[in-house]
């Protein structure tokens, strides 16, 4: 996937248990990034796999102040892709991981 | 600690805290 210069990844190991992850973000190249965000800051939050969706969170997290309005596609793309990663790990896996 | 930072946006929580030096020197 295009690298969009932000990181996303478990926060807490993924017992597989509900549809709720622990997910952290942040910035890995300000570069590649447009608008102000915050440096060395991670940010932990709650995703619910069937509830939620990336733009949505973007969206929260732009209205919070984390990131600029011109970034909030590549938020959300990164969130996106690691949670359909996510996803396809939990299928390979057998249920209740 | 007084290092992490919790917001709340539309009723979900984010948490802030310093990006581990570790993870840094990944990037």
């Amino acid at each position: 996937a295009e690298d969009t210069g932000l990181r996303v990844e478990l926060a807490e190991e993924d017992d597989c248990s509900n549809s709720s992850l622990a997910l952290r973000l942040w910035v890995e190249d300000p570069k590649k990034l447009k608008g102000k965000h915050k440096d060395n800051e991670a940010i932990e939050f709650s995703f619910n796999l069937e509830t939620d969706t990336p733009e949505e969170v973007a969206y929260e997290m732009v209205k919070s102040g984390f990131f600029h309005e011109s970034d909030s596609k590549a938020v959300a793309k990164s969130i996106r892709d690691r949670v359909t990663l996510i996803k396809k790990t939990r299928e390979k896996k057998p249920p209740g991981c | 600690s007084s290092l992490t930072q919790v917001v709340h946006s539309a009723g979900r929580r984010f948490i802030v805290s310093p990006v581990p030096e570790s993870r840094l020197r990944e990037s």
